[in-house]
């Protein structure tokens, strides 16, 4: 009788379960209910299987937006997890559509399924792609603007991954200072 | 301690044909 390596029929836990979540701008309904959940995952077998499966974010259309979050917290302000926290962005021109845009968001899933800020990914609570004509953009969403020294570590180590050079800044700015602004930027918390 | 992968471990799956 052939002995079967463990490799071949156990798949890989991830330390977290994650959701997929996919918006779609419809004037004609409400924001919520252009939200749509389109699967969880724990295994990086399973998020291979659903990523290999779906439109990469360059070929969405405009309005729209992917998110990849914890189970059990939702791709809004309004949430628990969410209400207190903020978001690293990187906002990207028109040319970065094609040259960076499919690599950044690929390189930010794989920083959270791989819980790659060490103890700071306990903050992490998800990250969200959105599609724009004006720009796309992409942020890593954590718990609490003031959990400084997490927030720090997180943006040191996304910078790095995502190959941004040093001398190029990135900001965290708060849900809280994003949905009052009056102009159309956010004072940044935190910089690196 | 947490279930951390690095970025090629996780590459090294995306076409990881199915066991038989």
């Amino acid at each position: 009788q052939e002995i079967v390596s463990p490799e071949c029929y156990i798949k890989h836990p991830l330390q977290n379960r994650w959701s997929l979540w996919f918006f779609k701008n419809d004037k004609s309904k409400t924001w919520q209910a252009n939200l749509r959940l389109i699967s969880k995952f724990d295994t990086v077998e399973d998020f291979w299987a659903l990523y290999n499966h779906i439109q990469l974010s360059s070929n969405l259309m405009s309005g729209c937006d992917y998110s990849l979050f914890k189970d059990g917290i939702e791709p809004m302000w309004e949430d628990e997890r969410n209400k207190k926290g903020g978001r690293w962005l990187i906002t990207l021109n028109k040319q970065q559509r094609k040259l960076d845009l499919d690599r950044f968001w690929l390189e930010t899933m794989l920083c959270l399924i791989g819980e790659a800020f060490d103890d700071s990914s306990d903050d992490v609570c998800g990250a969200v792609v959105n599609i724009r004509t004006k720009g796309d953009k992409i942020a890593v969403w954590t718990t609490d603007y003031e959990n400084k020294d997490a927030i720090t570590h997180i943006g040191r180590v996304y910078k790095e991954r995502l190959g941004i050079p040093l001398k190029m800044t990135i900001g965290y700015q708060s849900h809280a200072d994003t949905a009052t602004k009056s102009g159309s930027t956010t004072k940044n918390k935190f910089v690196v | 301690g947490k279930r951390q992968y690095n970025r090629d471990f996780l590459l090294g799956f995306q076409f990881m044909p199915a066991c038989v």
